[in-house]
């Protein structure tokens, strides 16, 4: 089945349940159209990537995701330069060997380097080795 | 697919009007 | 596959392509996780039922869709009363005989009855002899 694609020209708000909202540009498949003048809709599918800090499971919001911490530590090197910009970060050159202690899902790692501790940005890393 | 509303549909937006 | 589904916590604004935007709420499926913290996510899809004239076609929108007006007129009975809000629609009883002119896809169609035009929502309508 091939649907007909289409824009929406104007805002809508929804009414009631069974009702879709629009948002001006938004675009659409059309699965129905009644006579009524309503016409059964689905949004066209959005992807990309998002920041995984951003999102929450659905169920079970506090149910812990994180896998634990490895506190022997895995050694890492640095492929990019990264300049702390928070106090809780490293700064670190291009080439220095670290250790990952705790793999963080949002991306950003706790790393230490010597006795110092901090987060850096796990894209910057490649495992030792590789 | 449930049935659609048991209103009428607004009328068309400002900026679509036709002219009757 | 079964793919996790994920809610936003937060609104996110796209500073890339490849990226997708998040408002607060909103349901995701996960489709693939990079240990970068970018997850590549997939918005649940919305489907509802939205006002035709708040749609138009994707390619070409200048392309009348509508139906062709019959001046000659169709005969129609009104199955529930409806009182005019705005100057270009039709006042009607329930268990009118008027006659349809033009059924445009909004759902307001332009109805007569002796001299008189105007709109007049098309799911008030029933075809004669029905």
């Amino acid at each position: 089945i091939i649907l007909q694609t289409y824009r929406a020209i104007a805002d809508y708000e929804k009414s009631s349940g069974s009702e879709m909202a629009l948002a001006a540009g938004d675009v659409v498949d059309v699965v129905e159209k009644s006579e009524s003048g309503w016409w059964f809709c689905q949004m066209k599918t959005k992807r990309g990537w998002v920041p995984a800090s951003f999102l929450e499971p659905l169920d079970s919001p506090d149910e812990a995701e994180e896998p634990e911490p490895n506190y022997a530590g895995e050694p890492y090197v640095t492929i990019k330069a990264y300049s702390a910009v928070e106090e809780d970060e490293m700064s670190l050159l291009e080439g220095e060997t670290i250790e990952v202690i705790h793999k963080l899902l949002d991306g950003w790692w706790v790393v230490r380097k010597d006795d110092v501790t901090g987060y850096f940005p796990s894209m910057y890393l490649q495992k030792s080795g590789q | 697919i449930k049935q659609p509303p048991s209103n009428p549909p607004p009328r068309p937006p400002a900026e679509a009007r036709k002219k009757p």
